[in-house]
């Protein structure tokens, strides 16, 4: 489950950076 | 009397083309938008509105697309995943959306 939370905050970083 | 006009002025019946053109498409249309091929907000909008908290998986995603083949899933899925909008949860068949509201 910790997999999962690392996943999450790696993606919202990708879209945050997307959205730049 | 002449008339000074070669041809004669027809009033713009019709309103300007193209620019200043606000509104139209309000409703959350088919048509893809920000970026996205109709397929794949389709695939995203399945995850958002999934309620379990491991995500959506991607035989259920093929399921409810039935029209989609599995490989077009897959490359919409891998997609929204390297941007952010979806990522893996229990295994790499399980998806979730980032940007629930």
């Amino acid at each position: 489950l910790e997999r999962i939370r690392r996943n999450k905050e790696a993606a919202l970083q990708r879209l945050a950076e997307r959205n730049v | 009397r002449k008339n000074l006009m070669g041809a004669p002025r027809m009033p713009p019946s019709f309103p300007a083309a193209g620019l200043g053109d606000t509104g139209g498409y309000g409703g959350g249309g088919s048509l893809p938008v920000n970026g996205l091929t109709a397929h794949q907000s389709q695939v995203l909008n399945l995850i958002k509105n999934c309620p379990d908290a491991e995500g959506m998986s991607l035989q259920e995603l093929k399921f409810q697309l039935h029209n989609i083949s599995m490989a077009t899933i897959k490359q919409a899925v891998e997609f929204l995943s390297s941007e952010g909008h979806i990522y893996s949860t229990v295994d790499d068949d399980h998806y979730k959306s980032t940007d629930a509201e």
